[in-house]
């Protein structure tokens, strides 16, 4: 479902380009649950983002679900996105002055839900992540971890078939990460979502059936438990 | 060096009052590592704000080097700051339009040293913490774990006495966590720094030689270790 062949991708800010994925191959199956991990600056985000089509490579091809989607309008990726993609940002990127239950609600503007329907669907999913009392509350009213937790809600609400979670859990505490890597299983298992989530805790990464390593920009690692 | 004496602090941002910290009383000696702990929305960046000195209690006292800083001026709070403490925030608080190097320079601004001091100083700070090569690069530019790393170097070049670390290794690889701890460990041991530590990682936690527990916006555990 997810087919990533040859990707490269250089960011020429002004100066020495810098070279963040290098040559990148990798097939991810419908309903498959991964891990990604390596070293802080080795890429993960880099190749988040394109497999998330919120960013193009420099070259190499990337198929979702068969279809080429380099060949994609920037209207279409949008589309692409709000269907079939839920994506945990890094660094959260919740709208500063929107309420958590405001956030929640934005992947839903593509999908054609009502607004009562958006409403019910963002109140469930804050109550999957513990934070229902927090729902009228803006992202500079919350801690970190309830930050974190909104944009996993966030991700789920929209049924995407593909989760996509970098680093979800590195603001939160040991028993909260539990249950968000249990909710993921959850899903991965019940509704068959495929799920890649990047992090750098061993205990994170084994709930994933594979794990993918990364280093300076290429995978050196690839390895299935069964 | 760090007195608090019950410390209340109460949000009201319209709506039901939020009691992040109830009644929270601890001393930390000077040259102490200390951890603090706990599930997420317990009170720990809250703490570490009132005694960064970038928030009041709601009532209750903070002692800081035998001063009551409740009676003092914006000016004189920031004044402390820029001497006294070096912050490391949970969300990095990277200023988005400026370099790398410039953004490690801000704390020195109150403490008098040259330009070309500043830039030998933030150079330094930056070469420790892995990131000479980013100098040059803007927030946006750099990675997760990279924004993390500046934020850190950021709190550490300004020679303050007190270092307040806000889950400062929750975006690095396990290998880079350590180095930091480490890093960590060398300040307190080598310089004598004062160095209080968020995270909700126990191998984190364990560089230090205290940890205090925080639950519902009360201390329920405090426990040295020999
Ligand atoms: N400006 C605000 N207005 C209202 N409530 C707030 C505000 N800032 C923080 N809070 C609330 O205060 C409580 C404590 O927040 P705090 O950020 O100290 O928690 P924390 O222990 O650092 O959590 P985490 O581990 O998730 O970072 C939380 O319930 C949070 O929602
Ligand atoms: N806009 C940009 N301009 C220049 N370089 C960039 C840009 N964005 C990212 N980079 C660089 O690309 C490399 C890969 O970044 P990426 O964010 O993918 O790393 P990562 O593996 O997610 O790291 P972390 O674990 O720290 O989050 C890094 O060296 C980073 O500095
Ligand atoms: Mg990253
Ligand atoms: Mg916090």
């Amino acid at each position: 479902m997810i087919a990533v062949e040859n990707i490269r991708r250089v960011y020429t800010p002004g100066g020495t380009p810098v070279v963040a994925l290098n040559d990148v191959s990798l097939n991810i199956g419908t309903g498959e649950f991964v891990a990604v991990m390596g070293p802080s600056g080795s890429g993960k985000s880099t190749f988040m983002h394109i497999i998330g089509c919120l960013d193009r490579p420099t070259s190499g091809a990337y198929r979702l679900d068969g279809e080429d989607v380099s060949g994609f309008s920037k209207d279409k990726l949008a589309e692409v996105r709000g269907k079939k993609i839920g994506f945990v940002f890094q660094g959260f990127n919740l709208i500063p002055r929107t309420t958590a239950v405001e956030n929640v609600e934005l992947p839903m503007l593509y999908n054609g839900f009502e607004a009562k329907e958006r409403r019910r669907r963002a109140l469930e999913a804050l109550i999957t992540v513990g934070l229902e009392e927090k729902a009228d509350r803006r992202p500079n009213e919350l801690s970190g971890g309830q930050q974190q937790r909104v944009a996993i809600a966030r991700a789920i609400v929209n049924d995407a078939l593909i989760m996509l979670a970098d680093e979800p859990t590195g603001n939160l505490d040991t028993k909260t990460s539990q249950e968000i890597m249990e909710l993921f299983v959850r899903l991965n298992r019940e509704a068959g979502k495929t799920i890649i989530v990047v992090t750098h805790e061993p205990d994170i990464a084994s709930y994933a059936k594979r794990t993918v390593r990364f280093r300076d920009g290429n995978i050196t690692k690839d390895e299935r438990k069964w």
